[in-house]
């Protein structure tokens, strides 16, 4: 099954 | 004071089709450099970045950084009153509770004037590191963008493959299966037909074919889309101004 990544777990906040 | 002036209100128009399907309440920053607005769809699985530098007005005149609030729906409603070929005028003061927006009809004396009320968005800023990318793609965006829409019918997800000299674009769903394979080439007549690819490790991500869709509404603004890609970082889809450019940031899809 293909889960969803989100942006945040790529980039921080600023 | 801003006056940012666009010979042609069609370019404008364009831009703001190119994003206001995926995020609707967007900050844009203008500047003595010129405009940058950045927003994250409600998902936060899509980023948009936008920058119109100078060299895209006609006009372009920011003594005061200003941040105009946008409801996009909004926005699109006053966008389609204008025409397309007619100049277009963005102007507010230094702090404005709304923001003018002046149609000049180049060929009569026509004048339309809307002005638009701004809000207070508390946008959610992230931070875009400069990323290493395994690949390097430029393509056609009409190519591109068929290639999306054809396969999203297929399937929820669109899978890119590429390997040194093979770009695969896979979906696999319900009612069948798809998969389109493209070659690098070179078009001497039509440059901006070649696709050009650059490999330094290869690539299998898999996409939302929803916000696949979303991106390739940039397609408008520009005869190419550039895509990067990455195992390690979200994927970039860029559409070039003659000045700046229109940016998507989408997260991939993972193995559970």
């Amino acid at each position: 099954r293909l889960k969803q990544s989100t942006l945040l777990s790529f980039f921080s906040k600023q | 004071m801003l006056e940012a002036k666009f010979e042609e209100a069609s370019l404008f128009k364009r831009i703001i089709d190119g994003f206001k399907d995926c995020v609707q309440l967007v900050n844009f920053q203008c500047k003595e450099d010129g405009i940058i607005a950045q927003a994250v769809d409600d998902s936060r699985v899509l980023l948009v970045s936008l920058e119109i530098g100078i060299e895209a007005f006609q006009n372009y005149r920011c003594d005061h950084p200003v941040t105009l609030g946008i409801d996009l729906t909004s926005l699109s409603k006053i966008l389609r009153c204008g025409n397309n070929t007619d100049n277009l005028t963005l102007i507010a003061d230094d702090t404005p509770d709304s923001v003018l927006l002046l149609f000049e009809d180049t060929k009569k004396d026509r004048i339309a004037e809307y002005s638009l009320k701004l809000m207070d968005i508390d946008a959610e800023f992230l931070k875009i590191e400069d990323l290493a990318y395994d690949c390097t793609l430029k393509m056609p965006s009409p190519e591109f963008s068929k290639i999306v829409r054809d396969l999203s019918q297929l399937s929820d997800s669109i899978n890119i493959m590429i390997t040194k000299e093979t770009i695969k674009f896979v979906a696999d769903g319900d009612i069948g299966s798809g998969s389109v394979i493209l070659k690098p080439f070179v078009n001497m007549d039509k440059p901006q037909e070649s696709i050009n690819l650059n490999m330094d490790q290869p690539v299998d991500l898999t996409f939302g074919s929803k916000y696949l869709l979303d991106i390739v509404k940039g397609s408008a603004l520009s005869d190419n889309v550039g895509v990067r890609l990455s195992s390690e970082a979200p994927a970039l889809f860029q559409f070039d101004l003659k000045s700046g450019y229109l940016q998507f940031f989408l997260a991939p899809k993972f193995n559970d």
